[in-house]
């Protein structure tokens, strides 16, 4: 599944040198539920672009169902990720002129699926996150936590077998938030991988491991019993 | 103060219209610390705009401090805007290509204040969110919890007689968050109003009274003990 050694990414400024992640290694069985926490600026974005394929390292290895993944090209990367991987970025990366519809559609669009089937996989999922309602709106006629919950509903559409989610529930009131994460147990019990970033003790109660970074290191990585 | 009447907000779409805020009647005085809350998509960001003079009503009337809002024309409200008001957006609205530095420095430079001074004034904003080693990075060289306390420094950096924050801990961690509410509340101190949304309890518990919105209306609003 996931085997990463010695992930190292190190940003050099004009004059300053940044060490978002400085050599972190991480093993992800097929099927486990993860959480990450740690302060802000401590690496866990680094680390989750690393792990969806959408940047590369500085230095370390990153192996995906046994592939080394340094050694594709972008093509393949992209293939990879498409095939493989759901993301929900921490700052959503809507298309600003397209609809939350369209913004769904788009894994599918991307692998292939005809125009009848796509759109009643998008609205089935846009219905699962409870914005069945705002498939015509745009971003800017979203409230931020409907522009997250579109987020969402794009990385799952696809039925990915990893599914990474950076802070997902961050601008969402807390039942909104329970709902979204009742989505991602059950994609679990599907048997999916679920990788998830929060700074919300409740939220990481929903995984089975939690790992702990600061400064660009993992400094702890514990089982837990989920809530 | 703020004094806002029957304010409704309607968008009428293609196929439906959506009553964003339906009949708001609210009245703010000076050197209060006030929490709203509400589900996503309940109406506070489109309530804050209106407050903060960034939108216009459909329907109803809002006088600051005893001037009528929606009397003034576009150069008279930004005048009003920059005098009185700091915003933090729940999308943050940095410039993307500017650093943080610049980002902080812009009310400065809207109200006219020269070089040097708005420089040392900027880094001391940055300084108290914990950023001054950020100052030369752009957005896309931050963390999401980093560009959104630049965000927070920009509100703040004016020293504004009304602080209106849209979830401003919503992507950080309980010790950042901390950090930045203990900023908010030593405003308060000073004298300075303060509106703040957010859908976390323990963030609310700072205010002295809290505001609960539904479907585009008050529903309840009481005084409370802050922590
Ligand atoms: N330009 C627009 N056109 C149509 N509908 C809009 C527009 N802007 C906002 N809305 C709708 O108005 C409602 C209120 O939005 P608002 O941003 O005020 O919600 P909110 O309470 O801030 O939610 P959140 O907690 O998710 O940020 C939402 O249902 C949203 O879909
Ligand atoms: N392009 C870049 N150039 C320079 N520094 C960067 C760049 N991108 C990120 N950084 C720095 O790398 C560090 C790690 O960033 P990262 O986004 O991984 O943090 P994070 O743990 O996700 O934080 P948050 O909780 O605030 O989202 C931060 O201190 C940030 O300033
Ligand atoms: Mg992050
Ligand atoms: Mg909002």
């Amino acid at each position: 599944m996931i085997e990463a050694r010695g992930l190292k990414k190190i940003y050099r400024m004009a004059k300053v040198e940044v060490r978002a992640l400085d050599g972190v290694d991480l093993d992800v069985m097929p099927n486990e539920f993860l959480a990450i926490m740690g302060p802000s600026g401590s690496g866990k974005s680094t680390l989750m672009n690393l792990l969806g394929c959408l940047d590369t390292p500085t230095e370390g290895t990153y192996k995906l169902n046994g592939t080394e993944v340094s050694g594709l090209d972008d093509d393949e990367l992209a293939a990879v990720r498409n095939r493989e991987i759901g993301f929900v970025f921490q700052t959503f990366n809507l298309l600003a002129r397209a609809t939350s519809l369209h913004n769904v559609e788009l894994p599918l669009i991307y692998s292939g699926v005809g125009g009848r089937n796509r759109h009643q996989r998008a609205m089935a999922a846009l219905e699962k996150v409870g914005l069945a309602d705002r498939a015509d709106h745009r971003p800017n006629e979203l409230s931020g936590g409907e522009r997250q919950r579109v987020a969402v509903a794009r990385a799952l559409v696809n039925d990915p077998a990893i599914v990474l989610a950076d802070e997902p529930t961050g601008t969402l009131d807390s039942k909104t938030s329970h709902e979204i994460m009742q989505l991602l147990v059950g994609l679990h019990e599907n048997g999916q991988t679920i990788i998830l970033v929060t700074h919300e003790d409740d939220i990481s109660g929903y995984a089975h491991r939690g790992v702990k970074v600061l400064d660009g290191l993992i400094v702890s990585d514990e089982r837990q019993t989920p809530r």
